[in-house]
């Protein structure tokens, strides 16, 4: 029988009209910190504590085990469906 | 629980909203209704109260939108963040606003409430029977109006209790037509629209005139979508067309194929890969009960609680039960409270969703909402066809009075012939009869072609089945259009299958084996591969060479049981094609020997 092509995958695509969403998780969890008050933008990229910070507020705020760490746990409480209002501030 | 800094409350306890626009997803009377529930919740446990206003200001502005929707808080589409609220305040303050990429239902996946029919508003029962098969979504088959319908029991062979679906069809949202129904086709900036459209809007929402010429009359209002329709991506309301093509492999069913988030998409047109139309697949969706009691929280003077079980907590949780938990209560009492009175108020309307725990046997006590005068509303039962498939007979006849263009028998030249789903269909202004394959029976009809296929034009001039994928295949002058079930492709130009602007109809066609069809415009013919929609070369085939012993120039050309009829006046001529020999076996009368006439 014919050989078939070696799998490279499974192949991904840019859909039309949605927001490229290919960001990693650490940029993910930054975007996501900012957004949802738990970090001024542009202060998590001066060093790496003020990350560990906000992820302890965060996961207090979620009732996550608190690590400091960007672990499974909290990618998944970030990647859940919520609402839009800010977790910490106006 | 937290409240937001400097404690912002309302200064008055008799608090008004306003319902701005309401979900496709959801019938006014629902959404209207999830809303006043979420209301009722707080004030079960304060003294507020909660007026809705029909216009005007108020309080709490509630808004549907997507993407950026004028706040300069945008949306996200699908999932991620469903909602956000203002504080209260004045202006935006105190405003709610539900991103419309999700799917809003009430926790459990699409909720179709009916109207008319017979079942008081009940919701859909999916699934149901129907002449002995089983129903996972509305459909129109049973009815020659196009307007799906469903069972609002699980066997509508044995309880006949139907009503109808959300469909452009039976009614529009918000616009300023008051909920009258589309009409198709309409005239927007001088081009005329068979379908609802997102042209002339940013925002995605897909509506339609409700007169004939938005142009001149400006009445419009937003297409409801329909229980098959997808959500997101960039065909907000249309169903999924099946087969789809994607990365050159055919897809039969939703997939997850192409993305890494798992979730299910479709496309909308028969491939993606020409033309990048797709959605997200249904699925459970939000609750808008809960979202809004949520949000509602917000704008009431609530932040965000770390409590989970809470409402207020940040994260969407669907659950059956009453959503506050103590840790709400103190929070909103804080601010306001506690209920003085001894009875709360209850919401003002009864629910759709009682206790929030059972859906599809919910019993609404709204009458719904009248769509336009009694005339206009469908009020015949769907009914099962004579025979063969359900999907092929619509059997609601026109309710004029007959007239003499009623009578099939007294008609000398049809405008097309074509077999679709083993009948036999006679076209011929605006109307169509059908006869049972092999029947001796007279003709069913007129029904109405606007009716079925609601994007096409009176006039005829050629239609067909493919045999493969069973789309019908309309042409009219130079335009095709194609229908695969109630979705449509078009109106195309005939140059778009690769024929030369020189062809003014095609007369007829006959379907080949693998995927072939003849296409007929007099006394030529040219082979079209239907999955490319393509004619296979510009030069024509004649069809004297071909079809020897028919006539010259025949006005249609139909495949009917095997074998091919031209037709000349009201004659016509039966073709074999049997062993690659073509010959004429049989020459007869379309009304005597077709439609069995007297």
């Amino acid at each position: 029988a014919p050989r078939g092509r070696p799998s490279a995958g499974p192949i991904v695509i840019q859909f039309p009209g949605e927001k490229t969403n290919n960001l990693t998780n650490q940029q993910f969890a930054e975007e996501y910190l900012n957004r949802y008050g738990y970090v001024p933008a542009g202060l998590l990229h001066r060093d790496g504590s003020s990350l560990k910070h906000a992820l302890r507020k965060l996961q207090r705020q979620l009732a996550l085990p608190v690590t400091g760490e960007l672990d499974s746990a909290t990618i998944a409480a970030m990647r859940a469906p919520r609402c839009g209002v800010p977790d910490v501030g106006r | 629980f937290q409240t937001f800094e400097g404690e912002l409350k309302w200064k008055h306890r008799n608090i008004t909203y306003r319902i701005q626009n309401h979900s496709p997803d959801l019938s006014p009377e629902v959404t209207d209704d999830a809303f006043a529930r979420a209301f009722a919740l707080w004030s079960s446990v304060t003294p507020l109260t909660f007026t809705r206003l029909e216009s005007g200001d108020a309080d709490i502005l509630i808004q549907f939108g997507t993407q950026e929707h004028g706040d300069g808080y945008p949306f996200d589409g699908k999932h991620g963040l469903l909602a956000h609220a203002f504080p209260p305040g004045k202006g935006i303050q105190g405003d709610a606003h539900f991103d419309d990429d999700e799917f809003w239902t009430l926790g459990k996946g699409a909720v179709v409430q009916t109207r008319f029919g017979n079942a008081e508003g009940a919701p859909c029962h999916f699934p149901f029977i129907f002449e002995g098969s089983s129903y996972s979504s509305c459909t129109t088959d049973g009815r020659s109006d196009g307007l799906p319908w469903c069972s609002t029991t699980a066997n509508y062979d044995t309880d006949h209790l139907y009503g109808f679906c959300p469909s452009e069809l039976l009614y529009t949202l918000d616009g300023n037509a008051n909920g009258e129904p589309c009409v198709f086709p309409f005239t927007f900036e001088g081009r005329s629209y068979t379908a609802c459209t997102t042209d002339g809007r940013s925002d995605g929402y897909r509506w339609c005139a409700t007169t004939a010429n938005y142009d001149k009359d400006k009445l419009y209002g937003f297409c409801p979508n329909r229980d098959t329709a997808v959500t997101g991506g960039n065909s907000q309301g249309e169903p999924c067309v099946f087969p789809f093509t994607f990365l050159n492999r055919e897809y039969s069913a939703c997939t997850s194929d192409g993305r890494t988030d798992g979730n299910l998409w479709c496309a909308t047109t028969d491939n993606f890969d020409r033309d990048h139309k797709w959605g997200f697949c249904q699925d459970p969706g939000y609750s808008l009960f809960l979202v809004a009691a949520h949000e509602f929280g917000h704008a009431l003077g609530l932040d965000h609680s770390s409590v989970p079980e809470a409402l207020m907590f940040p994260m969407y949780r669907f659950i059956e039960g009453p959503p506050l938990h103590p840790d709400d209560v103190k929070g909103i009492q804080h601010l306001y409270g506690p209920r003085t009175e001894p009875d709360p108020k209850p919401p003002t309307s009864a629910p759709l969703e009682p206790d929030s725990t059972t859906q599809s046997n919910a019993c609404p006590t709204l009458p719904p909402r009248p769509t336009g005068p009694p005339t206009d509303r469908p009020s015949a039962p769907p009914t099962a066809g004579p025979t063969g498939p359900p999907t092929a007979n619509p059997s609601v006849l026109p309710t004029e009075p007959l007239d003499p263009a009623d009578d099939v028998c007294g008609i000398q030249i049809f405008d097309a012939i074509a077999e679709i789903q083993g009948q036999l269909h006679f076209f011929k202004d605006g109307r169509y009869w059908r006869v049972q394959q092999g029947s001796k029976a007279r003709a069913q009809g007129p029904f109405f072609i606007a009716s079925t296929w609601s994007a096409l034009p009176r006039k005829l001039d050629t239609a067909f089945q493919d045999p493969l994928t069973k789309k019908v295949f309309f042409f009219s002058g130079q335009q095709v259009w194609v229908y695969t079930g109630q979705s449509v492709l078009g109106p195309r130009r005939l140059e778009k299958l690769g024929l030369d602007p020189k062809v003014r109809s095609i007369t007829g066609a006959i379907q080949h084996n693998g995927g072939k069809v003849l296409l007929f415009s007099h006394n030529q013919f040219w082979r079209l591969d239907v999955k490319k929609q393509k004619v296979d070369r510009s030069e024509p085939y004649s069809v004297e060479g071909m079809f020897p012993g028919v006539p010259e120039d025949t006005h249609d050309v139909f495949l009917y049981q095997g074998k091919a009829y031209f037709c000349q006046d009201h004659f016509f001529w039966r073709v074999s094609l049997h062993n690659q020999v073509n010959k004429v076996d049989q020459v007869g009368y379309v009304t005597y020997d077709l439609l069995h006439c007297p």
